[in-house]
């Protein structure tokens, strides 16, 4: 189709991936459950944090625009982190150990991490 | 969100999703894409957990989430999540653990929790469906065994509906966008009736990695919110993952 939804005929030979809509492989990475929850994502996020600071700042600047006195983001900042410890074993302190090693503020990691929850209506 | 679960002739089963989320959250007009999609596929890895040095589960995640929306425990079941959108929605489960009422589980917490100590395909199943969410939610699950493949549809508090696959009945697979299975998908969101099509013109017999990320490459199957496709297979134990991009023109959602 040439008008929305451009609905295609069904595709074939696009395995194994390649050309306009394959972007990439995906990296693998190791997670050692028998680490402390807190040290178990640092090697991930020390590769990773510019990658999740440059969206996390993205979804502030979108908060900003629809509430432009910041309130929001100081609430996120000051009251979110108050519920950390509200969060079933390991996933509270896995979010602080994310938060540290990406010097990202907690409330920030949190909110990233309960998105789903947030945006489901 | 496309989720699908199919077996083919020999009992095998293939599971396999295209991760959309983005709707609305910014729109990039150099790149003619959403933002924070576009911000998101960096952050798509592949993990392996592992405990005692051996795999416990693998999937495929965003840096920095702690949850899991896809993934799989290797011979035993495979599991993907797509969204449900209601407006008993998550906000208000947020809300009331705000305010001290914490009887749900979050779900993007439930899946990795299953993910790491479920057992069997059954007990997957049992927590899924009843376990109290703060969000309602898709839980797509497969297993390793002929017929072991479902839908749960399910609300915060409860399971509305389990639609599992029945060779007999002519089920060979199960497939769930971000609508109810017995409802009609909002007309201007329809990604389920070409999936389907695709699929039923692959036929049972033809089902592979390769037919099933064709179907999850057409469009508007593929489109502007799709961040990753993962192909799962329990029984071979592999996941593959692959960064999607839909160029012009193509769909928003």
């Amino acid at each position: 189709q040439d008008v929305p939804p451009y609905t295609e005929d069904c595709r074939s030979g696009t395995y194994p991936p390649s050309g306009p809509t394959f972007k990439g492989n995906v990296s693998w990475y190791t997670v050692n459950l028998d680490q402390a929850p807190q040290e178990r994502w640092q090697k991930l996020i020390s590769e990773k944090k510019t990658a999740l600071s440059i969206l996390i700042q993205a979804i502030k600047d979108l908060a900003t625009s629809f509430f432009p006195s910041e309130k929001i983001i100081k609430l996120v900042d000051t009251k979110l982190p108050l519920l950390i410890g509200t969060l079933p074993c390991p996933f509270g302190e896995e979010i602080k150990g994310i938060a540290d090693a990406s010097g990202l503020p907690l409330g920030e990691v949190m909110l990233f991490n309960i998105f789903y929850e947030v945006f489901t209506v | 969100c496309t989720s699908v679960v199919a077996e083919d002739k020999s009992g095998k089963l293939y599971h396999a999703r295209n991760l959309d989320f983005g709707l609305f959250l910014g729109w990039d007009v150099k790149n003619n894409s959403w933002m924070v999609t576009q911000l998101l596929r960096p952050l798509v890895v592949n993990v392996d957990f592992q405990r005692n040095g051996k795999t416990v589960f693998v999937s495929t995640s965003f840096a920095g989430y702690v949850g899991m929306l896809t993934g799989m425990k290797p011979g035993i079941f495979s599991l993907t999540m797509n969204e449900r959108f209601s407006i008993d929605g998550g906000y208000i489960g947020v809300l009331e653990w705000i305010l001290g009422k914490r009887d749900g589980m979050w779900m993007s917490f439930l899946t990795r929790s299953v993910l790491e100590n479920a057992t069997s395909y059954e007990e997957a199943k049992t927590l899924l469906s009843k376990t109290k969410l703060l969000a309602p939610a898709y839980f797509i699950l497969g297993g390793n065994k002929s017929e072991e493949g479902c839908v749960i549809t399910r609300s915060r508090a409860a399971c509305l509906d389990i639609w599992e696959l029945d060779l007999k009945n002519g089920t060979w697979y199960v497939l769930e966008t971000n609508y109810d299975h017995w409802k009609a998908p909002l007309p201007i969101d329809n990604r389920r009736d070409p999936a389907m099509k695709c699929m039923r013109r692959t036929s049972q017999q033809n089902i592979s990695f390769g037919t099933i990320y064709d179907m999850l490459s057409t469009k508007p199957v593929l489109n502007k919110l799709t961040t990753y496709t993962t192909l799962m297979s329990v029984s071979d134990n592999k996941l593959e993952a692959y960064l999607r991009i839909c160029p012009d023109p193509c769909m928003p959602w």
